[in-house]
């Protein structure tokens, strides 16, 4: 399976919608300081389940939500979608069947709420959809900005537990 | 799923090992499952010897040193494990210009059979991808996505 | 002690805001005394504001923008305290071209009041030394130094 | 003041006799990752009497030991000096005062030896000469590796206490 698209609207930095279509192989993400490269990772983390204040680096829910700039008002909603898509076997030519995870962040809801491929689920039915795509618990590995040495400095336990979230 | 992830970890071990070897032009890496009094004891150790070099203790590596262990580290654990996707948000930071390359064309390859998404300011990892986005704000404080040619970053 | 400091931090204050308007080209940079119960209890509170963007919580800033915005203090806090040097290892690691440069030109321009002694991959960084050291590995696992010419560098 | 002269021998990876001088401004130290930067800073910190095992990256005194290469046997000694030298008025067109911090760790000693011009001192006798060179406490500012977000992610007291440090 792969992302194949990612729908953004008000999400942090990213006011207004914004679309990103990535490679099945190899998509780079390039930019200066402060555009919003690690907003599009807190983006996908958030849209598959993580709520952890310190990796989506918040402190707030509010603070997902788009605080405005000179020609654009800042926004009390937030909103991502994510398209997976299975790898087609080819014989056919079309297209894999494809799923669609939504996770939407408003005041008046109290919290976040889940949609898959439209309609409203709970986030039971997010980890039941992952699953069916091997996307369960942490399979997917999601390095942050300067976590890559982490995995050294850990200590033994730590490490065997990061390492067993990937099966 | 102690027993899974022990078997398990011998592969990742294996495939450390090699991505290791390959990453830093030589030298070792292993895995050891430490036994510990129960299962949830039990905690993964790393002996990591670039080419040449004693073998040490991890804290010891150079920046650059520890950072292309964790590479070497976590693609190995994903190949295992079968993980479809990986998101990389500047692991090549403190990477030298020679592992930098390497590191580039390792993600290339391992980009054929899982998808890569990898955050970068570095020139040899974006000129490996196939799919290049610039993000830029269209005003402060705003962003936005534009498709990118490779010239205009180099 | 307790008298000292804050009459420095309101000169560091001052300075840290004048350096981050220079780093980031606008924006506003302030420190604040924090009263606790006790002399014990005080702190020193950072609002960082890149230009055009609302003032926000400092775990929010990006990676860049927290070194930019690190680097200022501390070469703030050193100019108020009259440091007589600072050697900082890779602080520009995380900065794009832009804010490199603009880094390169402040350390350049600091390096005239005190000793500064800077461990870098970055080219314009080094381009401001006057003395350049290569270290390098004679054969692995022992180091030498050797005074490098800029060409062999970049 | 300034520090004019460094000298290391068999500290970290810096096997037999090296020796550097700094200039008065600005020094860059470039090099391939592993070559030994670092080890640089590290040797600055230990002669200026930093004990402290995390600072140093090292887990026992043993490891500031060269340990050895294909054709440099490993040392069980470790030496570092350090030369200030005052910032000459100029007027006599002569320099201004020197002088030499030297530490030596050696496993028969049982810890390391502090040296000042040659002479055998106790720790309390280099911060004493620290004062005099303005340099006490950390007066001076030496950020590692991957520590300049640090004073940004801190939290206030801490912060106020490493600013304070500097006074
Ligand atoms: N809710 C929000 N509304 C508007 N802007 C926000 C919001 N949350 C975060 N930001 C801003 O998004 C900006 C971009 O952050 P991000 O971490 O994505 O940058 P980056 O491209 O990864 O930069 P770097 O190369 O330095 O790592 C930051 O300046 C931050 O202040
Ligand atoms: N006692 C020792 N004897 C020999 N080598 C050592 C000793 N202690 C550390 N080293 C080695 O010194 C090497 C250089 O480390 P250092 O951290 O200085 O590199 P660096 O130049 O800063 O690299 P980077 O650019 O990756 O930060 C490491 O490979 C480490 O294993
Ligand atoms: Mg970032
Ligand atoms: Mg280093």
């Amino acid at each position: 399976m792969f992302l194949e698209r990612l729908f953004l609207k008000n999400f942090k930095s990213f006011g207004g919608s914004h679309e990103l279509r990535f490679a099945p192989g190899f998509t780079a993400v390039v930019g200066p300081n402060g555009s919003g490269k690690s907003n599009l990772l807190d983006a996908l983390r958030w849209v598959l389940g993580d709520g952890s204040a310190s990796r989506l680096r918040i402190t707030r829910l509010g603070d997902l939500a788009f605080q405005g700039s000179a020609s654009l008002a800042r926004s009390t909603e937030a909103e991502v979608s994510l398209r997976l898509r299975e790898i087609s076997d080819g014989i056919e030519g079309g297209r894999g069947r494809s799923c669609t995870l939504g996770r939407r962040f408003s005041p008046e809801d109290g919290g976040s709420l889940f949609f898959l491929d439209g309609a409203r689920v709970r986030l039971q039915d997010v980890d039941e959809a992952k699953r069916s795509w091997r996307l369960e618990g942490d399979r997917f590995a999601f390095i942050g900005q300067g976590e890559v040495a982490e995995v050294v400095q850990q200590r033994p336990r730590e490490r065997r537990v990061h390492l067993e979230s990937l099966f | 799923a102690g027993a899974l992830f022990s078997q398990a970890l011998q592969g990742i071990d294996r495939r450390f090992n090699e991505l290791f070897r390959r990453l830093f032009g030589g030298g070792e890496g292993r895995l050891m499952l430490t036994e510990g009094l129960s299962l949830w004891d039990a905690g993964v150790e790393v002996m990591a010897r670039p080419p040449g070099k004693t073998p040490q203790h991890l804290g010891q590596l150079s920046g650059g040193e520890q950072s292309l262990t964790g590479i070497a580290l976590l693609f190995a654990a994903m190949e295992v494990a079968g993980a479809p996707l990986a998101v990389l948000d500047e692991v090549d930071a403190a990477l030298d210009e020679a592992n930098l390359k390497r590191f580039a064309a390792l993600a290339e390859e391992c980009a054929r059979t899982r998808q890569l998404i990898v955050m970068t300011h570095r020139r040899y990892t974006m000129e490996r991808a196939q799919v290049l986005y610039g993000v830029t704000m269209s005003e402060p404080g705003l962003s936005q996505v534009v498709g990118v040619r490779l010239e205009d970053w180099t």
